[in-house]
C-alpha cells in the first residue's frame, strides 16, 4: 500500500 | 527518477531563476502576482512538511529546500522590496484567492490517500492548491493584456514543469507495476490545462522571435 503512494517525487 | 521529471524539475528550478532574476535582480514586480507567489509558498510549506522526517533522496531533499526557499524569497521581496512593492499592482492583482484556498483544504480532508494521517491531508491540500495557484497570474496577465518578456518565459516553464510532470507519470504508469496516483494525476491534469490558453499566445508571439511580448486577448 505505501509503495502505491510512496511520496518519491517532488 | 525517469527524463521527463527530471526535465520538469529542471524547468520548475528554471521558472524561479527567472522570477528571482526579475524580482530581485530587475528590481521590479511589474505584472507579477503576490497571490499566486504567496499560494505557492503555502504550496511547498505544506508539502514539503516531510523534510522534517523524511530523508529518502537527497535530490528530493535539497530540491524541497530551495523551492521553499526560493518562494518565501520573492514573497518577502514583493512584500517588503522598495522598489518591487512600487512596481507591484495590488488593485489589478484582485483574484478572491479564499474561493481557492478553502475549497482545496476541504478537498485535502475528504480526499486524501490516507484518511488517518494528518500529513496526507495537508499533502493532498498542497496537491490540490497548486493545480489552481497560478489563476491570480493568469488573471492578472489577462488583465493587463500584455507580457513582458522575462514574466513570459517565467509563466512558460511553470507551466511546462507540471506538463513535463504528466509525461513522468505516464512513464512510470507503464514501466512500474501497479503504480497508481490519482489524486496528483488529476491534479496536474488540471493544472495544466489552466495554461494552455496561456501556451497558445506565448507560442504565437515567440515564433517571430523570442523577445517578442506576449499579447493576450
Amino acid at each position: 500500500e505505501v509503495a502505491l503512494h510512496a511520496h518519491d517525487e517532488l | 527518477m525517469n527524463i521527463f521529471r527530471f526535465l520538469g524539475d529542471m524547468s520548475h528550478i528554471l521558472s524561479f531563476l527567472l522570477l528571482l532574476h526579475k524580482i530581485v535582480g530587475g528590481k521590479s514586480a511589474a505584472g507579477i502576482s503576490l497571490r499566486t507567489a504567496e499560494m505557492y509558498a503555502i504550496v511547498f510549506c505544506t508539502r514539503y512538511i516531510d523534510l522534517l522526517w523524511n530523508f529518502a533522496s537527497l535530490y528530493n531533499y535539497l530540491l524541497k529546500l530551495l523551492f521553499i526557499g526560493a518562494s518565501l524569497t520573492i514573497v518577502y521581496f514583493m512584500r517588503y522590496g522598495p522598489s518591487q512593492k512600487a512596481t507591484y499592482n495590488a488593485d489589478e492583482d484582485a483574484f478572491p484567492v479564499q474561493y481557492l484556498i478553502a475549497p482545496c483544504a476541504v478537498l485535502g480532508v475528504l480526499i486524501n490517500q490516507d484518511h488517518s494521517s494528518p500529513f496526507e491531508m495537508v499533502w493532498a491540500f498542497s496537491i490540490y492548491l497548486e493545480a489552481v495557484a497560478i489563476l491570480p497570474q493568469l488573471f492578472l496577465l489577462q488583465k493587463q493584456g500584455e507580457v513582458e518578456n522575462l514574466t513570459s518565459h517565467y509563466v512558460f516553464a511553470l507551466g511546462a514543469y507540471r506538463a513535463l510532470y504528466l509525461l513522468n507519470w505516464m512513464f512510470r504508469f507503464m514501466t512500474e507495476p501497479d503504480y497508481q496516483q490519482r489524486i496528483v494525476w488529476l491534479s496536474g491534469l488540471v493544472q495544466t490545462a489552466l495554461y494552455c490558453d496561456f501556451f497558445y499566445h506565448y507560442y504565437q508571439s515567440k515564433k517571430g522571435g523570442l523577445n517578442k511580448s506576449v499579447k493576450l486577448p
